[in-house]
């Protein structure tokens, strides 16, 4: 915690480098800061500690507050949300959180369980989707995309306001997989138009540098729409979502607060930028 | 890569009897890149670079070798000796029960690795045990039983139990289904989660385990050294697990979890089928980070 009113020098330069490190900001982002901070130090525009502080948090937060949070509803029709991410990034408990958030409101929301690879996902999802009060279509003995088809199928079929479609956590690295992932869009695609209206990558908030491969990948594979960040709850900041923006943009629209269906929120610049500071 | 760039950094003291300060300061920042870059701790990576400068200052030029390349097995030797000896042995009781328990943040891959351990335990000739004392994730139960299942190995559950009581009933029911080693599944939680915190020191007042595992995520990054660190200092950890290093994360977590806790990493996981359990090798981890 810098101590209020200094006047700004290299002992605090160090300090403040060191928390947007500590926050996962990555050295790019960082060296690209703290060089605004010492232009606006040279233009007399800061002079002190918290005026620095004040100002970096306003640059970040204007920066974020650019993003485009909302969720693309579809015009007519069900919308479709496709989600994935690496494993155990936290997917289905998000997917949990969204269909809660949907069916509070009144919508009629079916999820698609085409994890049917990893021991008792399906049953996860299957706990989940009673527990909020979502309709499930399941088949273990199929393969991924032919879930997403009949879930597909009966959203049409039956009048489902949302479809979101769960998928078995996966590296980047895998091509196979990733194949398999644009495969279930295609499915989508071609099932319902303007299908996947939303297409969220569930990032763990302790991620470090690795997220950026992960957004490049993932979006290469099926055009990855928002971020939801996961485990904000714990100690990291998931300042990675701000670090990799000169390399990828892509907004946050929820953050994962803790294990039950209700801690979700949607991204809110304000909170995650004091929090970085905290 | 790094020693790409260090080569080009050391190209222009040609001729030079030594390292000298002014360009060893160049190289230190291309290491500092590659270390944050990495994941390595901030403060990890301070340390470190103190420890390169020494033994790199002074240093007599090999002359069999660039400059480049002495300085770049300078850190490589450096980050090597910090991670440690690769012990990937799982100390067996001589007589009676041996208790492992894994413990970690959310989704770091713990029920996965009590498989994965239980496959090798067997492969080592000994008779394990699975024990489902995750109450509170859906289908955490059902997961570890699919998963014992697939091995043949017993899993000891109790649906509605309480984690120390299903873990102190799996110990004792251990020999009578002929089993000398149990390894115990533990729900995710966090480390600023002080019930949960208290929970696996219940646990551990239950069962003493003669081995705990932190399970940690490859992927992780600056937060590795909070989670980490405070595992430990509530934990008798013995050992890190690291996992998800089938990707293309650098790993840096590695260093700053040693560095934190002082303590061995025994296997990494390298994928998610029960057979990708492999024993930690140093010199390979720092090939790694350093990129
Ligand atoms: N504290 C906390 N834990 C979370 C959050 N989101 C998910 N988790 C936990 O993270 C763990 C993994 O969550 P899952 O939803 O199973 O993750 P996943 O991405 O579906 O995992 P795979 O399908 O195996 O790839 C579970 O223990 C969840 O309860 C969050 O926002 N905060
Ligand atoms: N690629 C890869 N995936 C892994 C590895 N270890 C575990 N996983 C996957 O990571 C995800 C999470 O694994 P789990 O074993 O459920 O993690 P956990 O720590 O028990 O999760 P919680 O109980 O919710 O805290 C699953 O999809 C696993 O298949 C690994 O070494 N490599
Ligand atoms: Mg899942
Ligand atoms: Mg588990």
């Amino acid at each position: 915690v810098l101590a209020a009113g200094r006047e700004l020098d290299e002992a605090t330069i160090a300090e403040l480098e060191e928390q947007l490190f500590q926050a996962d900001i990555g050295p790019r982002a960082v060296d690209r800061l703290i060089g605004h901070i010492r232009r606006a130090y040279k233009m007399r525009e800061i002079r002190t500690t918290d005026q620095v502080l004040d100002y970096l948090k306003t640059e970040l937060k204007k920066e974020l507050g650019e993003w485009d949070t909302s969720i693309r509803f579809a015009q007519s029709g069900p919308t479709v949300i496709l989600v994935a991410g690496v494993n155990g990034s936290g997917k289905t408990t998000s997917i949990a959180k969204l269909a809660k958030l949907y069916c509070d409101e009144g919508k009629k929301v079916v999820l698609a369980a085409s994890d049917t690879f990893r021991a008792a996902a399906v049953e996860q999802l299957t706990v989940w989707a009673g527990r909020v009060g979502a309709e499930i279509v399941r088949n273990e003995s199929a393969d991924p995309a032919a879930v997403a088809f009949d879930a597909a199928d009966k959203a049409l079929a039956r009048g489902f306001d949302v479809l979101i479609v769960d998928t078995a956590g996966r590296l980047h690295t895998r091509e196979t997989l990733m194949e398999e992932l644009t495969k279930i869009r295609r499915v989508l695609e071609r099932k319902i138009p303007g299908a996947p209206h939303e297409v969220l990558l569930v990032l763990d908030a302790t991620t470090g540098q690795n997220a950026i491969s992960q957004a490049e990948k993932f979006t290469k594979a099926i055009n990855v729409t928002g971020l939801v960040l996961a485990k904000l709850d714990g100690t990291a900041k998931g300042g990675i979502v701000l670090g990799m923006r000169d390399q990828i943009d892509i907004p946050v629209k929820f953050v994962g607060l803790g294990e039950k269906a209700d801690d979700l929120e949607p991204f809110d610049a304000g909170k995650f930028v004091d929090a970085i500071f905290d | 890569s790094l020693s790409k760039s260090l080569e080009k950094v050391f190209e222009r003291m040609r001729g030079k009897p030594r390292l000298t300060e002014e360009n060893v300061q160049e190289a230190l920042r291309e290491v500092r890149l590659a270390l944050l870059e990495a994941d390595v701790s901030y403060k990890v990576v301070r340390d470190f670079l103190g420890k390169v400068t020494e033994r790199a200052l002074g240093a007599e030029l090999i002359k069999s070798v660039t400059p480049g390349q002495q300085f770049v097995k300078i850190v490589h030797d450096e980050l090597e000796a910090l991670m440690g000896e690769g012990d990937s042995t799982i100390p067996y009781r001589k007589e009676g029960l041996t208790v492992l328990m894994l413990v970690g943040l959310q989704g770091s891959g713990k029920t996965t690795t009590c498989a994965k351990l239980a496959m090798l335990v067997r492969q080592q000739k000994h008779r394990p045990m699975l024990v489902a004392a995750d109450v509170q994730r859906p289908a955490a139960i059902d997961q570890l039983e699919t998963l014992g299942r697939q091995l043949d190995v017993p899993v000891h559950l109790e649906r509605g139990g309480i984690p120390p009581l299903i873990c102190k009933q799996a110990v004792a029911k251990a020999g009578e289904l002929n089993c000398d080693v149990v390894i115990l599944d533990t729900a995710g939680r966090l480390h600023i989660d002080l019930q949960m915190m208290n929970e696996l020191k219940d646990i551990v007042r239950m069962v003493k385990p003669d081995q705990t595992f932190l399970v940690c995520d490859a992927m992780t990054g600056q937060d590795a050294v909070n989670s980490a660190g405070e595992f430990n200092q509530q934990l008798p950890v013995d050992g890190v697990i690291l996992t998800k290093l089938d990707g293309d994360a650098r790993g840096g977590a590695a260093l700053s979890i040693r560095s934190v806790t002082g303590k061995p990493i025994k296997f990494i996981g390298i994928g998610e089928k029960l057979d990708k359990l492999e024993p930690f090798h140093p010199d390979r981890m720092a090939t790694r980070i350093l990129g």
